[in-house]
């Protein structure tokens, strides 16, 4: 009965915590392993990320949207189109933050033995702004008006429509005005620099960048 | 199109340059 009252409290406590969000049993850590290409271990060194990060501005758990930007810029604050649609993608069931199995599930795109076919979704998902399924030329505009205004070049119109006319001579094979997701995925094949960002070198080193993990593990790999 | 006449960049190879895409700041202390 001993057993049961400690099992009972512990679970009290943990219902009970700000950080239940991040208890995670043994068998979710290798039921995210098993969908991911993730070890336990690194799943592990990634919840020491996700820690870090999800106490940035509100010490809850979770990672909001104040704490995604202030984590990538160093500044909390301020409008960024490509930040709300990074974590739009992240923030799968759309409740404004960022859970610790979203967070890994997301994460593992970006880790370099995902498969390709995943990084290039991703990507497309990312330039859909208005998610309807193809990336349309006003919505490229806008990208490129934000990366311009982010890195403060100034270019004419002419130019910018010089700029989305030969992307879309590029990229648009059926000549419809957009780009759906076989003419993406083949152009992407053909210039695997555009997914430069979609792979994170760290990722494949999580348990050195976080050895702290170890205090906390649940198998020793 | 004349020999002299700039290439012109694909607007993907601008937006993919956006430090906002760049998920490594997760990673920097």
């Amino acid at each position: 009965w001993i057993e049961v009252l400690i099992f009972g409290l512990a679970r009290c406590f943990v219902q009970n915590s700000p950080y239940k969000h991040l208890y995670y049993s043994y068998d979710d850590l290798v039921r995210l392993s098993n969908t991911t290409p993730f070890t336990v271990n690194e799943i592990e060194a990634l919840r020491e990320l996700y820690k870090k990060l999800s106490r940035l501005i509100i010490d809850d758990g979770l990672i909001h949207k104040e704490e995604l930007q202030l984590a990538l810029f160093r500044m909390p604050a301020g409008e960024n189109l490509f930040l709300d649609r990074v974590f739009d993608l992240f923030d799968e069931k759309k409740n404004g933050f960022i859970d610790f199995e979203e967070f890994v599930r997301a994460l593992s795109v970006f880790h370099p033995h995902a498969p390709l076919d995943d990084k290039i979704d991703f990507a497309f998902r990312l330039y859909d702004l208005r998610q309807t399924g193809y990336i349309e030329k006003e919505e490229v505009k806008q990208m490129v008006v934000a990366i311009l205004s982010e890195s403060g070049i100034q270019l004419s119109d002419e130019s910018l429509e010089a700029i989305i006319n030969k992307t879309f001579a590029d990229i648009d094979a059926d000549k419809d005005g957009k780009i759906n997701k076989e003419e993406w995925k083949a152009f992407a094949v053909g210039h695997p620099t555009l997914l430069k960002n979609m792979t994170l070198a760290y990722l494949k080193d999580i348990t050195t960048v976080f050895p702290s993990f170890i205090f906390n593990t649940e198998v020793d790999e | 199109k004349s020999p002299d006449s700039p290439t012109l960049i694909n607007a993907f190879q601008l937006i993919g340059m956006s430090s906002c895409l760049d998920l490594s700041g997760f990673f920097e202390k």
